[in-house]
């Protein structure tokens, strides 16, 4: 039984059924983790973030790592192409990853990507908005919702008046920001779905 | 596992890659 790992955060799709259940994990964890360090160096940088409490801190990380990734990596699925680009480098094509097992997930990041990608935003504003997206993550385990919710308000401010600045003639596009938001929870859901249902057998 | 991110070992990524943050702010 082959097994594949269809997720860009991985050198390759293919996992040797020679290795066990747990050396694939650690694989996968060491290929993924450098990218999660980032996001928490990101975090750092955010003013206020520091501010929050450990706790919160880490919760929100927890949250919204996922969907934080999905920004950041949003042109490794190249929707003209119909392929993705795998961490070693290599692309997959749409087909050839269909026929590995990946589904509407597949599908609904390619549709995400290609949105925000024709955004066409500059690298401060994709900032700002990777800054709103990592502290409108899920807040059921925070402790001091007031705190998380003033930075987000803090954080959407300066987003709008920084879109508004660079596209004076395109009202639409903060609205079409903040839409993006549902998007990427329902994207972060549907992963949690496909990894909860992702069993390795020792 | 009921936790996808428990199961990926994230949150311990996560509070590692903080540490330090943490202990500049006690310094």
């Amino acid at each position: 039984n082959r097994m594949h790992l269809v997720c860009p955060m991985s050198m390759s799709p293919y996992v040797d059924p020679r290795k066990s259940g747990h050396s694939i994990w650690l694989e996968f964890s060491m290929s993924f983790t450098p990218a999660v360090r980032e996001v928490v160096e990101f975090a750092k940088r955010i003013p206020g973030f520091r501010d929050l409490s450990q706790h919160d801190q880490v919760s929100l990380l927890k949250a919204g790592t996922f969907e934080v990734l999905v920004v950041r990596f949003a042109s490794l699925f190249d929707a003209k192409e119909r392929t993705v680009t795998f961490l070693s480098g290599k692309k997959y094509s749409v087909e050839a990853l269909r026929t590995m097992g990946a589904g509407d997930l597949l599908n609904s990041m390619f549709d995400f990507s290609q949105k925000l990608m024709a955004l066409n935003l500059t690298e401060e504003e994709m900032s700002l908005f990777t800054a709103v997206v990592l502290v409108s993550a899920d807040r059921s385990g925070i402790e001091n919702v007031n705190s998380v919710e003033a930075l987000q308000e803090t954080l959407i401010r300066a987003l709008r008046s920084l879109v508004l600045k660079n596209h004076p003639n395109e009202a639409a596009t903060f609205t079409k920001l903040l839409l993006k938001l549902p998007d990427l929870r329902s994207l972060n859901n549907m992963h949690s779905e496909q990894l909860l249902a992702f069993k390795v057998h020792p | 596992v009921s936790d996808p991110a428990s199961n990926l070992g994230l949150e311990d990524i996560i509070r590692k890659a903080l540490m330090g943050n943490f202990e500049d702010k006690q310094e």
